[in-house]
């Protein structure tokens, strides 16, 4: 699974995700990444937010959607509200992956409970920083 | 003025410097950073960040290291479905395509099921008809295939369980799966 989430220079929050799904998965299973509010979302009010893993449990919890809900309604920053979906919830149901989300602010959260995850992100005028493994 | 910024993900799993060789190692990483230097070189540009995610899903689509578009993984059946969706932040407009065997980038399909349609998700060949009309570039099904990924089906066929893109990636699935429990 693939994905991006920006924040533009009009304040402007954006997200999307794409997926082969998972390798001998049963022909017509559908995971989160097509689901709005499970593998996908955005609003300028919280955050954009894009996730990879086990997709039935990220369709369980609506990952994407509950972290902009902990943002909105439990006055979460962006950092603690990824960390929750990641660390608490998904991992309560036995789920693997991860997430990348950035906020109206401009922070980035890129957080996983699995060993690794293909991931980088890069403001503009600055180096990208790109990372792989979970001691970077 | 916004503090301008993109963020992108190529998958998570059991990726571990002891399976990884230092060549693939180079090239996951070479990948990653040209994607991410195109989104914000669109945003450096005054592009939307709209605009920003849909180039950086297609390029990572486009990239066969990845489990998306080229390189997509294989079902039990052998063959490839492929989903992708996308919102707007600005308006909670989105779109997004499930199932889809022949859209070369799904992630443009559901680019345009969220400017063009009143729905939200579109499924099989109702997605890839709509994205035909659209003008979307169509593909043989064995386009997304690599060697790579039919010996990840081959490995996981024998287990008969589902594994994530990169938990299967090299050795035993049934190891990967077991770490994580």
């Amino acid at each position: 699974t693939v994905g991006a989430v920006a924040l533009d220079r009009d304040g402007n929050l954006a997200a999307a995700t794409s997926t082969g799904g998972m390798t001998n998965k049963q022909a017509g299973r559908v995971g989160d990444s097509p689901i709005i509010g499970a593998g996908c979302y955005a609003s300028n009010h919280t955050a954009a937010v894009s996730c990879t893993g086990t997709g039935e449990v990220f369709m369980r919890t609506l990952a994407a959607y509950d972290l902009a809900a902990l943002m909105k309604y439990a006055g979460l920053s962006l950092q603690q509200a990824a960390d929750r979906v990641i660390m608490e919830k998904v991992l309560a149901l036995g789920g693997s992956g991860g997430l990348i989300a950035v906020d109206a602010q401009g922070n980035v959260a890129l957080p996983f409970n699995s060993e690794g995850m293909y991931r980088g992100y890069g403001y503009v005028g600055e180096p990208a920083v790109i990372n792989i493994y979970r001691e970077e | 003025m916004a503090r301008a910024v993109i963020a992108i993900h190529g998958g998570a799993g059991a990726i571990t410097r002891a399976a990884m060789s230092t060549e693939k190692e180079q090239a996951y990483t070479d990948a990653l950073a040209a994607i991410v230097a195109s989104g914000q070189a669109i945003l450096a540009a005054g592009g939307s960040a709209l605009d920003a995610v849909t180039e950086a899903v297609r390029l990572l689509e486009e990239c066969p290291l990845f489990n998306a578009g080229k390189g997509a993984v294989f079902t039990h059946q052998g063959t490839h479905e492929l989903d992708a969706s996308m919102m707007d932040g600005r308006t909670l407009e989105v779109g997004a395509v499930a199932g889809v065997k022949h859209l070369r980038n799904p992630v443009l399909a559901a680019r345009a099921v969220l400017e063009n349609s009143p729905h939200a998700l579109f499924i099989g060949e109702g997605a890839e008809a709509f994205a035909e009309q659209h003008g979307l570039e169509k593909v043989a099904a064995d386009y997304f295939s690599t060697p790579e990924r039919f010996a990840q089906l081959q490995r996981a066929l024998g287990s008969e369980q589902a594994i994530l893109d990169h938990d299967g990636a090299a050795g035993d699935p049934l190891d990967a799966d077991r770490k994580l429990g």
